[in-house]
């Protein structure tokens, strides 16, 4: 029943035209409190279905948990932005393959790895001025690392992201011109 | 002076070096859309008071401009082009309050223009209406599409009603309809689609314009209930809002076919989770 809270939340917002801005600000709160808390026990979910998905054959789950990050469209994920490894996961709700170009907000440079353990090809764009004077931002990442994800249908992949250590020479060219 | 040109194999936007969008083309159908004037504008919240319907404000409830005529946001803006492998991308900075991001990812079929507006601006005591507006060079004439709610798409005709002799009185409102999921316009030749990821208000109030309303500050209620005015100002100065439009150029033929599997992507993207691995890789694997 975890996902209740979520649903009930999404049920109540909808209702209500929540979007719309036909509340009062107090009220508006309370929506966005209850969206909060729904994510939040649906995150629980993620984890115990992980649970059972990520580990290998015969092995125990892993006890790592998997977060979720709500401000990327604000290059903000304060969880990995500076961290040495971390994986990303992503789940294919649909039942085709899908190739997704995805973001991270870093602060420093990485080597990104895809299932087979393979390295990718992965570049830095910077954030925008615009982005990092977004009020509320909290975030110092600078750069946006973007990477090509290919996922099954109804699936998941996991991409392994190790911080360079040294300047590595770029492979990749970025342009930008003003 | 360069223009700036994201391309990949499908796609090709070009922008000038002021900024503007010129093309967009579809490279595998050879079909090319002309844009002029595509950017910000916003719209004078009448301020009404609060009374009767004929001098009610523009609210949460009702949008109602002042004038039929919507003033660009700035007169010029400045460009960033950034290339990479993966993605191409045009920042296009309009003022402190409003920008556009025209991405091209690698392989791509469509062109997708990333928009942030806020806080917008009421110091001068106008309350603003703030859209993104494509004016396109498709001979559209007074009909454009709009989806109801995701599910069936409907024809909309300017200043018309299908059930009823339909006087028009506001001319723009009374235009605009809900966009859920999606909006286009077509001619005989190519049909221009753009999806958006949350429900907007949008109308077509030219031949071949498109415009969508992304966000609104206003200093009135407009009395039908909500007692406040939809000003967002609880952190001081109102909000910033960022969303996405993703842009198709394809024959009418073709075009349901895009758009379907597009909004699918769009709406079912995948799930992201983070986990910070305490082991090396060789370890981990």
């Amino acid at each position: 029943n975890s996902i209740f809270y979520l649903s009930e939340a999404m049920g109540v917002a909808q209702h209500h035209d929540a979007v719309s801005g036909t509340e009062k600000q107090e009220v508006a709160f309370d929506y966005a409190q209850r969206l909060s808390q729904g994510l939040s026990s649906g995150n629980l979910v993620i984890n115990q279905a992980y649970s059972r998905l990520l580990p290998k054959a015969g092995q125990p789950p892993p006890s790592v948990p998997q977060l979720l990050c709500h401000l990327t469209n604000i290059s903000e994920c304060l969880t990995v932005q500076d961290q040495t490894r971390f994986t990303v996961t992503l789940w294919n709700p649909t039942i085709q393959p899908v190739l997704h170009h995805f973001r991270v907000p870093v602060t420093r440079a990485y080597t990104v790895r895809d299932p087979t353990g393979q390295p990718i090809l992965s570049e830095l764009i910077p954030v925008s001025d615009q982005t990092k004077k977004i009020p509320g931002r909290t975030s110092t990442a600078n750069n946006d690392l973007v990477f090509r994800a290919s996922l099954p249908a109804l699936g998941f992949n996991t991409y392994y992201f190790e911080a360079k250590t040294e300047e590595e020479p770029a492979k990749a060219q970025v342009k930008i011109t003003h | 002076n360069e223009e700036c040109i994201l391309q990949n194999q499908n796609v090709r936007v070009e922008i000038d070096a002021q900024g503007n969008l010129g093309h967009i083309i579809n490279l595998k159908k050879s079909l090319a859309v002309e844009f002029h004037n595509q950017g910000f504008y916003w719209y004078q919240s009448f301020p009404g008071n609060n009374s009767r319907s004929e001098f009610q404000a523009s609210g949460a409830y009702i949008f109602r401009p002042v004038s039929a005529d919507p003033q660009p946001v700035s007169t010029t803006r400045t460009i960033t082009c950034i290339k990479a492998e993966n993605v191409q991308s045009a920042r296009i900075v309009f003022n402190d309050w409003a920008s556009q991001e025209i991405i091209l990812y690698d392989e791509a079929e469509y062109a997708e223009v990333e928009w942030t507006v806020g806080p917008i601006p009421v110091n001068d005591n106008i309350g603003k209406e703030i859209i993104l507006r494509y004016d396109t060079d498709v001979n559209s004439g007074n009909k454009f599409y709009t989806d109801a709610n995701g599910r069936e798409v409907l024809e909309r005709t300017r200043d018309y009603r299908p059930t009823w002799n339909y006087t028009v009185v506001e001319t723009v409102a009374g235009n605009y309809y809900p966009v859920n999921s999606r909006i286009w316009i077509k001619d005989q030749d190519k049909q221009f689609t753009i999806l958006t990821d949350r429900s907007e208000g949008g109308s077509s109030i030219h031949n071949g314009s498109v415009e969508l309303m992304l966000h609104r500050r206003m200093l009135y209620d407009d009395a039908l209930g909500v007692g406040e005015a939809l000003n967002e100002a609880a952190f001081g100065q109102g909000l910033v809002v960022r969303g996405r439009h993703v842009l198709f150029l394809e024959s009418p033929a073709a075009s349901a076919a895009y758009h379907r599997i597009g909004a699918q992507r769009m709406y079912m993207h995948p799930v992201a989770t983070y986990a910070l691995i305490p082991q090396s890789y060789p370890s981990y694997s």
